[in-house]
């Protein structure tokens, strides 16, 4: 490893950083959580902590450019140079910029996050069928306002789960008028525009605005970049336009004619040899989240590595495993020293109950989840029933990442979200989050706070409930009213909970406890079914009461699980733990989730 | 059946907007030994050997084999995509 000339580092240990500006290519809330998780990498192995500010200075300016960008450093189009970071220190000093030439991912392609619908968000499954058609890309077909949309599981047709697609008309960027939708037409500098422009600036950036008047009312915002948009070109962001013309002949694809490197391209208007408009289609493009580490431990004070594996090698390389290397890990640990245990916390006060406010709160360093505020029933032949409730831009004031946080800290979360034992491990999940409870020669140990979407991408951030099937280790995990069901890294979902043969009436599933012989007990509130784990069908859609075979535990407990041969039902802070027996099942111990079962201090 | 390609192969053409690297191998790894650090400017048209000492040195911060040459592993890994902060000095 290398550290700059002078060991340029930082001089006090939480730092603060502000997202100054989002790319287009990603929804926001994707963005904030790759630079969260990059962060947390390195908080993970020193005693730095990260705030994220939503305003002011910062310690780490985030931005994203493209050319000369406003720092004598001039990025240089699509591909060649990514990003750059300058050294710790004031001013322009352990800043991040990224070359928004670049079409920015998470390393495998768009990442088309989908709000409203009924999908909890979920991301696009392409291709997928609708009304018997394939379809490789968002479409507004089935649609009267134009909203381009998604089937999230590869048939719509059989599982009606759809989400809308990032668009100009669903959202915009930055801007000042709090992330809505842009109006069209509008009116600029006398002229009607009917589509996004980069009239009036020199940065290339598309905007609109959102009023049908902006030289009246001067409100605007960025576009986002729909899943269709080209990157460079001359067009960047634009949607190809299917078919188009070149050379006299018709495309209906993207192509490599014309180039020498390779690289498919579109035309953005309907006639190439006519209007000249053009940019590269989508390709895996680069993973925010690895070039933010990076440029990150330059921010902290790390030169170049010449190791080829280490995260601050200078080249781009695409993984999917832990991007820190030992030799990263040995030169910011040169700089800061390693992680210092959290000091053990005394249990909170009179415990809050969770709520929305809570969970933001309890969890601050994943940004609110943009939901409707309307029912989630709206299907693709009805609009949206609201707007998003917080806009894209907006951001909570301030957000402590750093390992002292209840986010961070197992023994600070109040009620966990799902709790199950997995490889014999008892797991924990709450928000995004989990942590693995290692029984030591000195008892439990957690490990973790690992992020869910780093190990099981296709989850949601919110469980209700998972398990492990003993006989095949599959892993299925339920929230709302859908399951996913994990093979190793293969993933078969989200399914809704029907298609086990429950109830539509059935909202969610809150518990899981294995039997013998593939079977397991699904719990929800004080009703039982019994799952045929091969089948994966339920034997009578008929729930069972749990008194009838549990006497003695909680109404309505928000988790029931199996650990160590033991039942747990969990309500509010505590468990009723039983043994299971042939005849009647009996309660052998109460005890707090927290203190008798983590054993936190 | 599809038009056959004209006589003399594919046809390429000359995109709008396109930063054409029409710089030759050598051109575009000087600017690139400049642009990361690893030899001033002023000293690149001196003499061939701090070039050779520059590629060198270029060769074993990427992990590439150590040849003073600009061989064809050298140039792609000078094409590939990276991080804009200089490998060497300020």
């Amino acid at each position: 490893f290398l550290t700059f000339e002078g060991e340029l580092k930082w001089k006090h240990q939480n730092i603060t950083y502000r997202v100054q500006n989002y790319s287009p290519d990603l929804p926001p809330e994707v963005t904030d959580d790759a630079f969260a998780r990059a962060f947390a990498l390195w908080s993970s192995v020193t005693p730095l902590t990260f705030t994220r500010l939503s305003s002011g200075d910062a310690d780490i300016l985030i931005q994203f450019g493209t050319k000369e960008h406003g720092d004598g450093y001039p990025f240089d189009g699509k591909d060649g140079l990514l990003a750059h970071a300058f050294p710790p220190g004031p001013g322009i000093q352990g800043d991040a910029h990224f070359d928004d030439d670049e079409f920015w991912t998470l390393g495998k392609g768009a990442v088309i996050q989908t709000r409203f619908g009924n999908a909890n968000g979920a991301p696009c499954h392409f291709p997928f069928i609708f009304e018997g058609r394939s379809y490789f890309s968002c479409t507004a077909e089935g649609r009267s306002d134009g909203l381009p949309w998604c089937s999230t599981t590869a048939n719509y047709d059989i599982d009606n789960l759809y989400g809308f697609c990032p668009s100009e008309l669903l959202y915009t960027l930055n801007g000042n008028a709090n992330g809505d939708p842009c109006v069209f037409p509008f009116t600029f500098e006398g002229r009607s525009y009917t589509a996004c422009t980069t009239d009036g600036r020199s940065d290339g950036y598309r905007w609109c605005a959102t009023t049908a008047n902006y030289d009246q009312d001067k409100l605007y915002g960025f576009c986002p970049n729909r899943d269709t948009a080209v990157t460079g070109g001359n067009s960047q962001g634009e949607p190809c336009v299917f078919p188009f013309t070149f050379l006299n002949r018709e495309y209906s694809t993207c192509t490599n004619e014309g180039r020498t490197d390779g690289h498919l391209w579109c035309a953005t208007t309907d006639n190439f040899d006519r209007d000249r408009k053009w940019g590269f289609c989508q390709d895996r493009g680069y993973s925010l989240f690895l070039v933010a580490a990076h440029e990150f431990g330059h921010a902290l004070g790390l030169d170049h590595s010449s190791v080829r594996e280490a995260l601050m090698f200078p080249m781009y390389s695409f993984t999917e495993g832990p991007p820190l290397h030992p030799d990263d890990v040995k030169g910011i640990q040169y700089l800061y020293g390693s992680r210092t245990e959290p000091d053990p916390k005394p249990p909170t006060s009179a415990p809050l109950e969770p709520d929305s406010t809570t969970q933001s709160n309890a969890c601050p360093t994943l940004p609110p989840i943009v939901k409707p505020t309307g029912p989630p029933t709206s299907r693709p032949s009805e609009p949206p029933t609201a707007g998003p409730t917080g806009p894209p831009t907006a951001s909570p004031s301030v957000l402590p990442t750093g390992p002292l946080d209840p986010a961070d800290d197992v023994c600070g979360v109040q009620i966990f979200d799902a709790i199950t034992e997995i490889q014999g491990q008892l797991h924990v999940f709450k928000n995004g989050r989990y942590w693995r409870i290692q029984q030591g020669s000195k008892g439990p140990r957690a490990q973790g706070p690992f992020f869910i979407a780093n190990t099981w991408s296709a989850l949601p951030r919110i469980l209700d409930t998972a398990f492990e099937d003993p006989l095949t280790k599959k892993l299925f995990f339920f929230s709302g009213q859908q399951v996913w069901v994990y093979t190793g890294q293969s993933v078969l979902g989200p399914r809704r909970l029907e298609k086990l043969g429950l109830d539509p009436k059935v909202h969610r599933i809150t518990g899981a406890i294995q039997r013998n012989g593939g079977k397991v007990l699904l719990f929800s509130q004080n009703q039982f079914w019994r799952l045929d784990v091969k089948k994966q069908k339920v034997d009578r859609s008929e729930p069972y009461p749990v008194e009838s075979m549990f006497p003695g535990v909680p109404e309505n407990p928000h988790d029931v699980f199996l650990y160590q041969g033991k039942v747990y039902f969990c309500q509010e802070h505590f468990f009723w733990r039983l043994s299971l027996h042939d005849q009647v099942n009996k309660v052998d111990q109460v005890g707090y989730v927290t203190y008798d079962l983590l054993h936190c201090p | 059946a599809p038009r056959g390609r004209s006589s003399n192969g594919p046809v390429l053409i000359r995109f709008p907007g396109e930063k054409m690297n029409n710089l030759t191998n050598q051109q575009f790894a000087e600017e690139y030994l400049n642009r990361y650090g690893y030899i001033p400017a002023g000293l690149l048209h001196r003499d061939g050997s701090s070039m050779k000492h520059a590629l060198r040195k270029l060769q074993r911060q990427l992990a590439l084999p150590v040849t003073g040459e600009l061989d064809s592993a050298t140039i792609a890994a000078m094409r590939a995509p990276r991080c804009g902060v200089p490998d060497v000095g300020q």
